[in-house]
């Protein structure tokens, strides 16, 4: 079973 | 004052086309450097990215960096009643709250139209994504990118993609049965638009929402390529090389648990 991942997982706000 | 003239109005034209279904509102930050833009979906799953740098543009004045906010809604019912080979001047003052949209048509110069589009204050978040080195590169035709997600879209919900050496596979799985399409890494002498060229450092296998990829294809009128950039377990990114500049998009895969 995979899950969806964000992409603030890997990018952070600036 | 921001002034960029763009020879064609079906260039900026395919880019909004290519972001109306997932991103709402959008700023296109213009600086002495050309346009960009940058922008995420509210499920933070696609970060789209643009630039058009001053080289795209037949004339571009920009005094001082301003952000033009638009409903991409809006700015594509004006660029839809430009044709495909309309002039573009795009204007704004430096404190309006107006983007000024002249179209002059090409083959008829004594027709010239002319739109205002209100200017929106979007709260944006900017992202920081890091520096990455890739080890899967595959670059194939967009035409070719786009008809496999289109098929595959129809058998399953996600898409896995199989960069390995000699070649890729794109994979989907859903209630009726399952489908793939594999494609031979080749170099077509002569013809390299149509070769499919792999680089790979280390096999990947990343699984994708299959709605998002699909996103990511409609851009495929844009340019004759597409990369699709690899690595474990993070965003694939996916570019679109312009005549001067980019669209990329980066999106978040499915991680198994």
């Amino acid at each position: 079973k995979s899950a969806q991942s964000s992409l603030l997982n890997f990018f952070s706000k600036t | 004052m921001f002034e960029a003239k763009l020879n064609e109005a079906s260039v900026f034209k395919k880019i909004v086309e290519s972001v109306k279904d997932g991103f709402k509102n959008c700023n296109f930050d213009c600086s002495e450097e050309g346009i960009s833009m940058e922008s995420m979906d509210d499920a933070h799953i696609a970060l789209v990215s643009m630039k058009l740098g001053v080289e795209a543009f037949s004339s571009y004045r920009c005094d001082r960096s301003i952000s033009l906010g638009l409903n991409i809604e809006s700015l594509l019912k004006v660029l839809r009643t430009a044709n495909n080979n309309d002039v573009l001047t795009m204007r704004a003052e430096d404190d309006g709250d107006l983007l000024t949209l002249v179209f002059e048509d090409s083959s008829n110069p004594d027709r010239i139209s002319e739109y205002n589009l209100k200017l929106l204050n979007i709260d944006q978040e900017h992202m920081s994504i890091p520096e990455q080195e890739y080890t899967a590169t595959v670059t194939l035709p967009s035409s070719e990118y786009q008809r496999i997600i289109r098929d595959l879209t129809q058998l399953g919900d996600s898409i896995t993609i199989d960069a390995a050496k000699d070649g890729v596979r794109f994979t989907a799985e859903g209630d009726i049965g399952s489908g793939s399409v594999s494609l031979k890494a080749n170099t077509n002498v002569g013809e390299d638009e149509k070769s499919i060229d792999i680089a790979v450092e280390e096999p990947v296998a990343l699984g994708f929402n299959s709605k998002y990829l699909t996103q990511t294809c409609k851009a495929a009128p844009l340019a004759p390529r597409v990369s699709l950039n690899m690595c474990k377990r993070i965003p694939i990114f996916i570019s679109y090389k312009l005549q001067a500049g980019h669209f990329s998009f980066f999106l978040a895969p499915q991680i198994s648990e």
